[in-house]
């Protein structure tokens, strides 16, 4: 039965798609079967793996609107072995309006997975910057939530309510649920704004359960792979990045056998 | 009659409120009357003008939701002078389910606006990372609209979309709209990827009519202002931040006597 890891956060750029590129191209590295769906309209992780939404017919827009969609028909290969991907399409951004009145309409993705699940060791999903219907639509269907932080004052103000938001999902239908790890990202260790706010990280009782020993530094090859539509970690495999996110996947791996 | 400016982009973490908070402060620096309203429950621009959404009993959720509501009473005094705020709430998550079956849901904002806009100059309204129904209010209230855009490979890719939904806004409810400047953003002249995807912006033809000819660099006093709970232009008014957002606030102040 493969984990799938909801990749949340609903502050903005603070590395979602780049982790759940790396983590799910690093995870496939060691040698595990890995579907990455992306929940995005923006579509970002499917151009970080060299594709066009333009190009793709159909895409998880079809698998949220259609409950007779087959998401088997739907996953396309890239260009790593063992590393899938469901793609995203800008029309996504309709489908919040358009699932309203719809019965049944958190648990849409979850259904849709179900025939899929058992073809992979991994299900990875990049979520939208918000806590809205798809966001629920990737808790119901997750094991765990992987929260990406960024080390900004900013980034603890939201925390509250995306946890709150968590534990009502686990109560009202997925009794699994649980957070995972929060990574921070993009860490700048020169500057002292960063290295104050991580101090306060590992103090804060909420966080300090979940981090990741990792953390994941600014790396410039991180934008130049995203340009080439390669994940960082198969761009440049020896680079502080790419070697932070397969320290991550080791980490990640680990809680396998843990509890 | 006030210039109402809705700074917007589906991405995130573009520095939309940085934009925002910067560009306020420098207006009202320059002694126009400056109202900022934070349209993004994260309350990441109440936060960056030092005040927690937790200690406001009403903010801008109550005036989307409650129709009867005074935007005038809601409107909360900042330390400088006539820069006043709208404050947000984490509250303002639900309103886009909320409103769904309100009837002129898209004008709640403009309208409870109607009341306060004659007393500034400008009105300054940070958007949150969607085009959702919030940022759809945003652009019925708005006589301009303005984009800041980091020069990253995704950038370029949801930009088509938000132009779309602009011109959409404008035929169905608001025919001055506008687009009226792009902000080039968070810029990093030291590397190859940002520089080559700058050319690429001066060359795309949606965007050359629009961009701002000052752009923001990477500057680490952002983010120290930021947990100072300070606009950066009053943290430390001759970085090369401020500069930057006071050359921005001339060029903006500047169209005002164009066409
Ligand atoms: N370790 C890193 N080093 C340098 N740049 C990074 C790093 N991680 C992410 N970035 C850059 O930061 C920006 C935001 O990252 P990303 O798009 O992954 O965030 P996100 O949370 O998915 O954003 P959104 O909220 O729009 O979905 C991108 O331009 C990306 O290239
Ligand atoms: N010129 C700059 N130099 C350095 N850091 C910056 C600059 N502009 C913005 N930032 C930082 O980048 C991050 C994103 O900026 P900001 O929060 O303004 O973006 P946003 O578009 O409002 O994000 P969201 O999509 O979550 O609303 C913040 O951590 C901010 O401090
Ligand atoms: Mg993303
Ligand atoms: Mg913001």
């Amino acid at each position: 039965m493969a984990r799938v890891i909801a990749i949340m956060n609903q502050k903005g750029g603070v590395g979602k798609t780049t982790t759940a590129l790396n983590l799910g191209a690093a995870i496939a590295a060691r040698g595990k079967r890995v579907l990455l769906v992306d929940l995005d309209p923006q579509a970002n992780l499917t151009l970080g793996l060299g594709r066009r939404a333009a190009d793709l017919s159909e895409t998880v827009y079809e698998l949220l609107t259609n409950p007779k969609a087959d998401a088997r028909k739907l996953v396309v290969q890239t260009q790593w072995e063992r590393l899938s991907l469901l793609p995203s399409h800008i029309d996504l951004s309709g489908a919040e309006i358009e699932l309203i009145s719809v019965i049944g309409r958190e648990m849409r993705l979850c259904k849709s997975l179900e025939g899929v699940r058992n073809d992979y060791d991994y299900v990875l999903i990049d979520c939208l910057p918000s806590l809205s219907l798809l966001t629920v639509n990737a808790m119901a269907a997750a094991t765990e939530v992987l929260v990406p932080l960024q080390a900004h004052p900013f980034a603890l103000e939201g925390l509250g309510k995306l946890f709150e938001v968590v534990a009502m999902v686990r109560e009202a239908m997925n009794p699994v649920l649980k957070v995972s790890g929060v990574l921070v990202t993009m860490f700048d260790s020169r500057t002292n704004v960063s290295r104050v706010t991580l101090e306060a990280m590992r103090k804060d009782e909420r966080l300090r359960p979940h981090l990741f020993s990792i953390l994941v530094k600014q790396n410039i090859k991180v934008a130049e792979s995203q340009k080439e539509g390669v994940p960082v970690v198969n761009f440049d495999p020896s680079c502080p990045a790419s070697k932070a996110h397969f320290a991550l996947c080791d980490e990640v791996l680990e809680m396998e056998t843990g509890c």
